[in-house]
C-alpha cells in the first residue's frame, strides 16, 4: 500500500491510497485502504493522516480519522500517530501496522507497533526545507 | 520559513513523492498532486503491494482499493475490489469528481471505470500467476480462513463451517418431504 499526505502552501490538505492488498487474500475481500478515516484521512481545520499494514485489524480503529482528531485536540502530528498505534496495541499487541500525520503548519511525524520483524517503519518526507525527498525513519513503540 | 507545501507517504516509495511534489509545486492541487503519486505506484508496482500483478487472491486474481479525500470539501473518492482497470486512483479521483457517492466496489466499480474512459484489462503478470501456483501447490498455506471444513490450516478449499454439512442434509430432506417435486 502507499498512502499519502499532501498539504499546499496555502494549507489545503488531501490524502489518498492505493494498494492491491493482501496476498492469498479471500476473494472479495478489501481493506482499510479506500476507507475514508481509516486508510487515510484529510481536514483543512486539523491536518491528515494515512495508515498502513493489516487492514482488517486497523479499518476496526479508524486510525487515520483518529490520528486527525488527536492533531485537532493540540497534539504534535508525532504523538498523534504514536496514540492512534496504542489504542489498537491495547487490542491487538502483535498488530502489523503504522500511520503518518501532519498537521496544518507542515509539522509531520509517523509511528508503527514494534513487532520481531518490524522495529523501525521507513516514510518518504519532500517539503520547502528539503532539496529533495528524503527517507526518514521511525523506531516502532 | 514555513515548511509548507509537504508531500509525505508511507515506504520509501521515493518516486511517488518526487512526482506528486513536481505536481503541487507546478500549480496542481493537492488532489492532482495525490493522485499522481499513488498513480506512479500503480505503474511501477513499488514493493509489490501496489497496482496490478501483486497480491493474488484465492482465485489468482489481483483487485485494487484505493481512495482520495479532499480536505478542504471533505469530498471523497473510493474504490474497493476494483477488477481489471489499473489506475484504481484515478477512478477514485472520477468517483469523487462525478459521483455524489463516497466508494464504489468490484465488477460495477469496474463498468463505471469503463464508462469513465479507462481500459478493461489483465492485472495478472506471469509473476502474480507464479504466486499463486506456489500457493496452490503449498495446501494454500498460508490462507485466512477458520472454523471451517476441512482444516484450513491444512487443505485448500472449498470450504464450509462444519454445523452447514449437517443442516444442509436435514433440509433437504424436509423440503423433499413437504413440497412435493417438478
Amino acid at each position: 500500500t502507499i498512502g499519502m499526505v499532501v498539504i499546499h502552501k496555502t494549507g489545503r490538505t488531501a490524502a489518498g491510497t492505493s494498494t492491491n492488498g493482501l496476498k492469498y487474500k479471500i476473494h472479495g475481500r478489501v481493506g482499510d485502504s479506500p476507507i475514508p478515516g481509516a486508510g487515510a484521512y484529510a481536514d483543512d481545520s486539523a491536518g491528515a493522516a494515512a495508515a498502513t499494514g493489516d487492514g482488517d485489524i486497523l479499518m476496526r480503529f479508524l486510525p487515520s480519522y483518529q490520528a486527525v482528531e488527536y492533531m485537532r485536540n493540540g497534539e504534535d502530528p508525532n504523538i498523534a500517530c504514536q496514540k492512534v498505534i496504542s489504542r489498537i496495541q491495547k487490542y491487538f499487541p502483535d498488530f502489523f501496522g503504522a500511520v503518518i500525520c501532519a498537521n496544518v503548519t507542515g509539522s509531520y511525524g509517523a509511528s508503527c507497533n514494534k513487532l520481531p520483524t518490524f522495529t523501525q517503519f521507513t516514510f518518504m518526507v519532500y517539503n520547502s526545507l528539503k532539496s529533495q525527498p528524503t527517507e526518514e525513519k521511525v523506531d516502532c513503540i | 520559513t514555513s515548511p509548507l507545501p509537504l508531500v509525505l507517504n508511507t515506504w520509501p516509495f521515493k518516486n511517488a513523492t518526487e512526482a506528486a511534489w513536481r505536481m503541487l509545486t507546478s500549480g496542481g492541487s493537492t488532489l492532482d498532486a495525490v493522485e499522481s503519486g499513488c498513480t506512479v505506484c500503480e505503474k511501477e508496482q513499488c514493493d509489490g503491494t501496489v497496482g496490478f500483478g501483486g497480491s493474488p487472491d484465492e482465485f489468482g486474481e489481483t483487485t485494487l482499493d484505493a481512495m482520495i479525500m479532499d480536505g478542504t470539501t471533505m469530498n471523497v473518492g473510493a474504490v474497493g475490489g476494483l477488477r481489471r482497470i489499473k489506475n484504481a486512483i484515478g477512478v477514485a479521483r472520477k468517483v469523487l469528481e462525478h459521483t455524489t457517492h463516497t466508494l464504489l466496489v468490484g465488477e460495477s466499480a469496474t463498468k463505471f471505470a469503463e464508462s469513465m474512459g479507462f481500459t478493461n484489462e489483465d492485472l495478472t503478470t506471469s509473476s502474480s500467476r507464479a504466486l499463486h501456483s506456489d500457493w496452490l501447490a503449498r495446501s494454500c498455506q498460508p490462507n485466512y480462513w477458520r472454523n471451517v471444513i476441512p482444516d484450513a490450516s491444512k487443505y485448500c478449499g472449498p470450504y464450509k463451517p462444519p454445523s452447514i454439512l449437517i443442516q444442509d442434509d436435514a433440509t433437504y430432506k424436509e423440503t423433499r418431504n413437504n413440497y412435493g417435486h417438478d
